[in-house]
């Protein structure tokens, strides 16, 4: 489903040059549940935001379902991720005077759906976060832990083929964590919603059956988890 | 030091009012080691905020050095900021477009210190959250935890009285986390810097000597900790 070929990302040229990723190689399957781990700055933004066609790689191949994915126009790419993959950003990237409820419609707006199916499937998503009663704050009138959940529910409002969450418990107390987890977790096995999902806290990375870790812009190992 | 009596803050009115605060006392001596935990959306934000001289209790009161900081101007309570606290805060809020070295030189712009002079502290305490090499990037060019390491190191650059930092690990790997909490601990032990921190990771608040407890914008336990 997700497949990363030598993938390489270089910022900058020269002595100065920063090689975010240098020569990624990983293939994730339809239903999998993967933790990605590793030391700060290590590239595990940089290839989600790729898995995510979100940006391209300087050099390598990033395919998914078999597109190459770098001979894709923007609009096509851009076309790709609103049908399969939603995601949770590590910075929640949320609409800052919007509500909670209106930042998750966002997706189902891009897919054309109705107002009313739009707004109940925003709600229930909402809801299964714990966030009931916070629908109509916006960003700044909400915890930290809230807007990161306000990103969950809209990563998983259309119930994309692919979750991509990137630190998806940061912010959140370990009761909260392990609900969202259970959701994700029930997303994965119920659903088969692949889930691919960066975290340094090890708790989290149990709820996955695989844990790749990065080290300096390389897969350092990729093995299986016994599940918790 | 810093005190808190039956702090209050209210957002909205009537039925819909959110309770953010409801009645917090407590009191941190001068060189303490405070952490604060508590689940999402309990207050701790807002606490921070209020000890931080950022925001105003809607009741109560808000001692710093004895001085009731509700009685200040804005002005006043921006000097008495500048002077005595570094903040790190939930979002990092550094200045996008900026680099990081030029973000950890506010606090020292404000405090009117040469430009030489504040280059070399700046510099200094990037390399000392491990960040020598990405002094000239922008937020835009660093990882989630670089953000958070510029956000630390621009917090403690002034050495100021009380150290504030709300969730600073929750972007970091486990070894740069206790890598930072050393640093946050020598702070605390060889320069008499009080911390006050909030976390929600049982090892971070272990580097504490005491633990507050917040539920539901009270303060549920108040105990002192067990040096690690
Ligand atoms: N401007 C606002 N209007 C309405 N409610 C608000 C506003 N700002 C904060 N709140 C509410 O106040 C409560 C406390 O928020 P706070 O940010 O202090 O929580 P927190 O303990 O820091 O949570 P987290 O662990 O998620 O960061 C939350 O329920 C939040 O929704
Ligand atoms: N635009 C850019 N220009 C230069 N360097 C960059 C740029 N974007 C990212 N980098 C660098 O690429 C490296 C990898 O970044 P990435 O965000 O993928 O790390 P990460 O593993 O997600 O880290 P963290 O755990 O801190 O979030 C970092 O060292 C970062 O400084
Ligand atoms: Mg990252
Ligand atoms: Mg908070």
């Amino acid at each position: 489903l997700v497949e990363l070929r030598e993938a390489t990302k270089v910022y900058g040229s020269g002595p100065a040059a920063v090689h975010a990723l240098a020569g990624v190689n990983l293939a994730i399957g339809e239903g999998e549940f993967v933790a990605i781990m590793g030391p700060s700055g290590s590239g595990k933004s940089t290839a989600m935001n790729i898995i995510g066609c979100l940006d391209t790689p300087t050099a390598g191949e990033y395919r998914f379902k078999g597109i190459a994915v770098g001979q894709l126009s923007r609009n096509q790419r851009t076309l790709l991720r609103r049908h399969f993959l939603g995601f949770v950003f590590q910075g929640f990237n949320l609409l800052a005077r919007t509500t909670a409820v209106e930042n998750v419609e966002l997706p189902l707006i891009y897919r054309g759906m109705a107002p009313a199916e739009r707004r109940r499937l925003a709600l229930g998503a909402l809801r299964r976060v714990g966030l009931e009663g916070r629908e109509h704050h916006t960003s700044s009138e909400l915890s930290g832990g809230q807007q990161q959940r306000v990103a969950i529910a809209r990563a998983i409002v259309t119930d994309p083929a692919v979750l991509l969450a990137d630190e998806p418990t940061g912010n959140l107390d370990t009761k909260t964590s392990r609900e969202i987890m259970e959701l994700v977790a029930t997303l994965n096995r119920d659903q088969g919603i692949t889930v691919i999902m960066v975290t340094h806290e090890t708790d989290i990375a149990a709820y996955a059956r695989r844990a790749i870790r990065f080290l300096d812009g390389r897969v350092e190992s990729d093995v299986p988890r016994r599940e918790a």
